[in-house]
């Protein structure tokens, strides 16, 4: 099971922009 | 292909749109310890795109609230009483939805835009990139 912190690190991962 | 300054400096979120402004703001507010400002704003837009049926989505709910509204963070001192006791008492009852943090998102994005966006833009930092 992934722990709290690695899922909201993911889900701010996942709304930053990629490459231009 | 217009320049990051012409990019960055039309909107706080023409500015977070962009890779490297983006990355470039986020060191800024690093020497600031404002940072999770930002992360916050992010983790709202991360979790309105999640699927709200999926066990993980309630996890990362709780998980933003924990970290970000629930104690004295820099994020909770800028959000309004009533904006997080409405998101306490949605994962108090486990009723979650994908519009639940967006007043909060609205409220910290404001905050940004009145004045870390505007300190940005006259900050060495910003200026040495350009």
């Amino acid at each position: 099971l992934e722990s709290e912190d690695d899922l909201l690190q993911k889900c701010i991962t996942s709304a930053m922009p990629k490459q231009n | 292909p217009d320049s990051p300054r012409t990019r960055w400096t039309k909107s706080l979120l023409s500015l977070l749109g962009d890779q490297d402004g983006a990355q470039l703001f986020r060191t800024f507010l690093e020497r600031d310890k404002h940072v999770d400002t930002l992360d916050f704003w992010f983790a709202c837009n991360g979790f309105r795109q999640m699927d709200i049926n999926n066990t993980k989505t309630l996890r990362v709910a709780k998980a933003i609230y924990k970290r970000y509204i629930e104690n004295s963070s820099v994020v909770a001192k800028q959000l309004k009483a009533a904006t997080k006791s409405y998101i306490r008492d949605v994962i108090r009852r486990q009723q979650i939805d994908s519009a639940m943090f967006d007043q909060a998102q609205t409220e910290i994005q404001s905050s940004m835009e009145d004045s870390a966006y505007q300190n940005f833009l006259t900050s060495d930092i910003y200026l040495e990139y350009i």
